[in-house]
Order: structure tokens, then sequence, then C-alpha cells
């Protein structure tokens, strides 16, 4: 599975 | 969202209102470093291409719109403004800024989780990011007299990196797969280059005195 990506982050 | 990015976030808001403040309202960006302003300017605008992109929540689109809006605003007013920029100290803010987007650059295309543009992009943002205060400190410590908002908006600055370090403790133990050295340590060597500042500020504090940082 893909890893979350952190861009939901500012 | 939890807890330690929300204070991070409104930290960081809250740190760029404080700027705004001095520079719209008292007119002044005297202690301000203008090559910082510009290096987040660079920083937001690149970081947050995805807005284009993709879709979070409508919290996280407004809160890049006012980053966007707000760095690219100072950035205007010590420009353009004319009594901002008469207040802009010139002959101390002399950083070569440039010189720290090349080196990013470079290490963005070298280090990154994926090769795409948008994501080398983003990398490149995080490593300026980490580096963008610098400017700021050196004009600080060239800065006599360090007015109490100038103080509280490098302060602001550095709590809301501190504050994400919290953001991903918590992340890493409550989320299976959130691992990202990249942000990690960025954001890490971003905190410690305030450390010293911290220090001083504290101290400021303690002692009730006017925040003065050593030659």
């Amino acid at each position: 599975e893909e890893t979350e990506n952190a861009h939901d982050e500012l | 969202m939890n807890i330690f990015r929300l204070a991070g976030d409104m930290t960081h808001l809250a740190s760029v209102l404080v700027l705004l403040l001095k520079i719209h309202t008292i007119k002044s960006c005297a202690g301000v470093s203008l090559k910082t302003q510009e290096l987040y300017a660079i920083v937001f605008a690149t970081r947050y291409l995805d807005i284009f992109t993709s879709f979070y929540s409508i919290y996280n689109t407004l809160m890049k719109l006012v980053f966007l809006g707000s760095s690219f605003s100072i950035v205007l007013y010590m420009k353009y403004h004319k009594t901002v920029h008469r207040s802009y100290d010139r002959e101390q803010d002399t950083f070569r800024h440039w010189f720290l987007v090349l080196p990013c650059l470079l290490l963005a295309l070298l280090i990154h989780e994926k090769f795409t543009f948008l994501e080398v992009l983003w990398t490149f943002s995080l490593y300026l990011e980490a580096v963008a205060i610098l400017p700021q400190l050196v004009l600080l410590q060239r800065t006599r007299n360090i007015d109490n908002l100038t103080g509280q908006y490098v302060f602001l600055l550095g709590g809301y990196r501190g504050l994400y370090i919290l953001n991903w403790i918590y992340r890493y133990f409550t989320e299976p797969h959130f691992v990202h050295w990249i942000t990690w340590i960025s954001g890490l060597v971003q905190t410690l280059l305030y450390a010293d500042f911290f220090f001083y500020y504290s101290q400021s504090w303690k002692n009730n005195k006017k925040l003065q940082l050593p030659a």
C-alpha cells in the first residue's frame, strides 16, 4: 500500500 | 487533524498577523528582513502549487491562500509602500539570500520522495523554509532595539515549527504509514536554528528586559 503523504499539512 | 497541528497552524497564522499588524497599522518594517520575506514567498509559491491539483479540505485550501496572500503582500508592502519602505533597514539586511535558493533546489533534485515536478518543488520548499529564517536572525542580531512586535513575530514563527514536531510525533504513533524523513529532518533543522533566539527571548521575558541578541 502507498505511504500516506504529508501534503495535507501546511 | 490533531491538537498540535492546529496549535502550530494557529501560531503560524498569529505570527503573520503580528507582522501584518506592524506593517499595516504602524506602517513600519524596522527590524524585519525583506530577504526572509522573499524566501517565504518562494516557499509558499512552490509548496502550494498543489492547490490546483489536489483538494484536502476547505481549511487546508483557505490556509494556503492566506499564507500565499500574506507573504506576497508583505514583500510588496516592504518594497513599494513609501512609508513602510522608508523604515526598512536596508543597510543591515545584507544576507545573500539568493545563495540559499540554488543549493536547496539541487538538494531537492537529489533527495526527494518521488521524482515528479510538483514533488521536487514541494521538497525544495521544505529545504528552503528550513533556512529562510537565517537573514531575519542575522538582522535581529545587528538591530540594537528589537521592538516587541518583531520579537513576537520570530517567537511565534519558531513556536509553529516546534508544535509541528509534536504533530509529527503524534502522527507517527497514530497513523501506521506516516513516515516522512525529509519533512522531519528539515523541520528539525529549522527549529534548531531558533534555539539561540528562544534562549535570549526567554531570558528577556524572565528578567522583564528588552530583547537584545549578543553580537
